[in-house]
């Protein structure tokens, strides 16, 4: 028996909607310690990990592993149903072929319930090897979500270069060109609007704008952008929730 | 000629 309950359904809205729009058929595997979800878009180039810790929920209960295969886009349209500042609570046996979502009004004393079929979703669950990254910076989410799209105007393709003290973004297509540079720095106010920047190796990679438009779709979910980058390997976006975190995993274009 | 490798080229599945 699975019941798992936000205090708020605005928190579930906005993590479906971080990555609904580049992933669809979606296997939430529900645990006692949280859910866990992965997916792969559908050119195989961008991966989406999703973990919601047990502290996310106000409360959570999951006596037996289950695992629940969603159409995202039948559970936005559900999702839209509810209020913001509804509890949410998404209940289901321990073999469903359907997930009840209760939406409480605790003011009004109104109820919503939605029932959404489950479906039978073959995917492959990869296996993240933790990485050693070359260079590690956290950043306000509003600010590289703006950069991304200022610059995939420009280009279809947008060059991260970071050196010891400088984070460059740069783009150069049909019309023009554009470039961004960033140096670290703390806000001592606002921590939130630091930059921090780890380097142990320059980079200089490149990356598909429209897997980057769609990675900065979770900047909803935190004030600020965790971005680790290597030569070697995909690309690491996360964004923070209170316990868990919504990932992206994005392979740089190689030049032949 | 940039290329853009898919995400199975770095990680397998489990």
């Amino acid at each position: 028996m699975l019941e798992a309950k936000f205090e708020e359904a605005s928190l579930f809205k906005r993590i479906i909607d971080g990555f609904k729009d580049c992933v669809q058929l979606v296997n939430f595997q529900c645990k006692e310690d949280g859910i866990i979800a992965q997916a792969v878009d559908d050119s195989r180039v961008l991966l989406v990990s999703l973990e919601i810790g047990i502290e996310a929920f106000q409360n959570y209960r999951c006596d037996h592993p289950v695992t629940l295969g969603i159409d995202l886009t039948s559970l936005s349209k559900i999702l839209r149903c509810g209020n913001n500042t509804d509890n949410l609570t998404l209940i289901a046996d321990d073999t469903p072929d359907s997930v009840l979502l209760l939406f409480e009004d605790t003011k009004k004393d109104r109820i919503a319930e939605y029932s959404l079929k489950l479906m039978d979703i073959d995917a492959e669950f990869l296996k993240i090897e933790d990485l050693a990254y070359d260079c590690t910076l956290k950043m306000p989410s509003p600010e590289f979500s703006k950069i991304v799209r200022d610059l995939s105007q420009l280009s279809d393709s947008i060059n991260i270069m970071i050196t010891k003290e400088t984070i460059k973004f740069v783009a150069d297509g049909d019309i023009g060109s554009g470039s961004v540079i960033l140096k670290p720095f703390v806000n001592m106010d606002k921590p939130q609007e630091s930059i921090n920047l780890n380097m142990d190796q320059p980079v200089d990679l490149t990356f598909g704008s429209k897997y980057l438009l769609d990675i900065v779709k979770g900047s909803a979910l935190s004030d600020n952008v965790g971005v680790r980058l290597s030569s070697e390997a995909p690309a690491l976006f996360q964004f923070d929730l209170k316990s868990g975190y919504l990932q992206f995993f994005l392979a740089p274009k190689f030049n032949d | 000629m940039v290329g853009q490798p898919t995400i199975s080229r770095f990680f397998k599945p489990v």
